[in-house]
């Protein structure tokens, strides 16, 4: 399927396709082949476990005596498309990146009775970034009957260095206390989304279709 | 041959001895800590502890416990302690005290900071090989990050990214840093 096919205007709840019935239970099938299933788009992602070294580096070269400069350097980043799964061990950070032409939809399964949780079931959300709480506010406006469930997104919503004291924060990353107030993200209303003008420009090896042109374009 | 391993085991070890630090700052202080792969037996109680000694002043980079539960005992000194979940106001913000205990659940984030005393304590950990993930410093979630991730999350230019990522050198005890604002304004 070509990328131009994915339009994925609107999303519905999905009947399985089959169902079948057995003596002690039931098995539902759902049809793989619907457009909300395929048109996945694509994107990439990087997830920070703790330990794990900085692997892919950048270097700028200055041009008048040829040396070279570390620029930055970070955790592996690796790439998805439609059908990929993405498990991520408990408990570790990530961020994800949409850098296709379409939608990028992702269906999360959250196990909440995985090893690792000691915690209760409830899924909880802890953000390294973003404010996402008055998006949800708005949302409490409009509709009264989801209120209790509204309040417990609005509480799960917030940036977890929005709870620390500014100064200690600043003084444990070296920076100002106005930087340390930006990672709190009071006033940024963007929610958990944000548009990346530009594009995002990150170090990362080249998709393979990429460097299948790559080469061609370079070839003899 | 289980009753020869469970005879045999080792039962007790030493965290308390500043040669066997598994992290040491100078500036800063030191953390030793103990999990199964060093004492076996805590994999049948499903436990680990760690001891952390804070010089005057130094901070332990703000990170949370991946796997376990922490409870922190303090032995001496004093310091303050945050404790932030997933909603804005921090669920403990105080000053512990020696002889105090406070317990950090998993997932939630945690800074100290001692007091003129120095802090000192041990804390009980809910996992036989608990794992801690730093919000600041050398080994920390936000210098496994891109740059431009930063720039565009925290809507900071690219100097302040780069000042995020690696103004803080050390692992996870700080130094106290009297300069630190300008620093990263240079």
């Amino acid at each position: 399927r070509g990328q131009s096919e994915c339009r994925v205007q609107s999303l519905s709840a999905l009947e399985p396709a089959r169902r079948i019935e057995s003596e002690a239970g039931v098995t539902e099938f759902w049809d793989e082949s619907n457009e909300q299933f395929q048109c996945a788009g694509r994107g990439i992602q990087g997830t920070m476990i703790p330990g794990c070294p900085e692997t892919f580096q950048s270097f700028q070269q200055s041009q008048e005596g040829g040396s070279t400069r570390f620029n930055d350097h970070h955790q592996k980043i690796q790439s998805y498309r439609q059908g990929d799964i993405i498990a991520l061990p408990a408990g570790v950070a990530h961020w994800c990146y949409n850098d296709g032409e379409t939608p990028l939809v992702a269906v999360s399964v959250l196990d909440t009775s995985n090893y690792a949780n000691q915690l209760d079931q409830n899924p909880r959300k802890f953000y390294l970034a973003g404010n996402p709480r008055q998006q949800q506010q708005q949302q409490q406006e409009s509709g009264s009957s989801y209120h209790h469930q509204q309040t417990q997104q609005q509480r799960s919503g917030n940036n977890i260095f929005n709870g620390f004291d500014v100064n200690i924060l600043a003084e444990a990353f070296g920076v100002s206390t106005e930087t340390a107030r930006k990672l709190q993200s009071e006033n940024d209303n963007r929610g958990n989304i944000v548009h990346v003008k530009n594009g995002l420009q990150v170090i990362r090896p080249p998709r393979l279709e990429e460097e299948e042109r790559q080469q061609e374009v370079r070839g003899n | 041959g289980l009753e020869e391993t469970i005879c045999t085991t080792r039962l007790r070890d030493n965290i308390a001895d500043p040669s066997r630090a598994d992290m040491y700052n100078p500036k800063g202080g030191r953390i030793t800590s103990l999990n199964s792969q060093k004492l076996p037996i805590l994999s049948y109680l499903q436990l680990s502890a760690e001891r952390g000694v804070l010089y005057r002043n130094a901070i332990m980079a703000p990170h949370w416990n991946l796997n376990a539960h922490s409870v922190i005992y303090v032995t001496r000194g004093n310091g303050r302690i945050q404790v932030v979940g997933n909603y804005k106001q921090a669920v403990f913000d105080g000053e512990l005290h020696q002889g105090q205990l406070l317990i950090v659940p998993q997932n939630f984030a945690v800074v100290k900071q001692a007091g003129n005393d120095g802090f000192e304590w041990v804390a009980f950990k809910t996992n036989d090989n608990a794992m801690s993930s730093p919000l600041a410093g050398r080994f920390s979630v936000i210098r496994g990050m891109p740059e431009e991730v930063l720039v565009n999350a925290y809507r900071i230019s690219r100097a302040d990214a780069r000042n995020l990522k690696y103004n803080r050198e050390e692992m996870v005890v700080f130094g106290p840093q009297s300069g630190s604002q300008e620093r990263a304004s240079a």
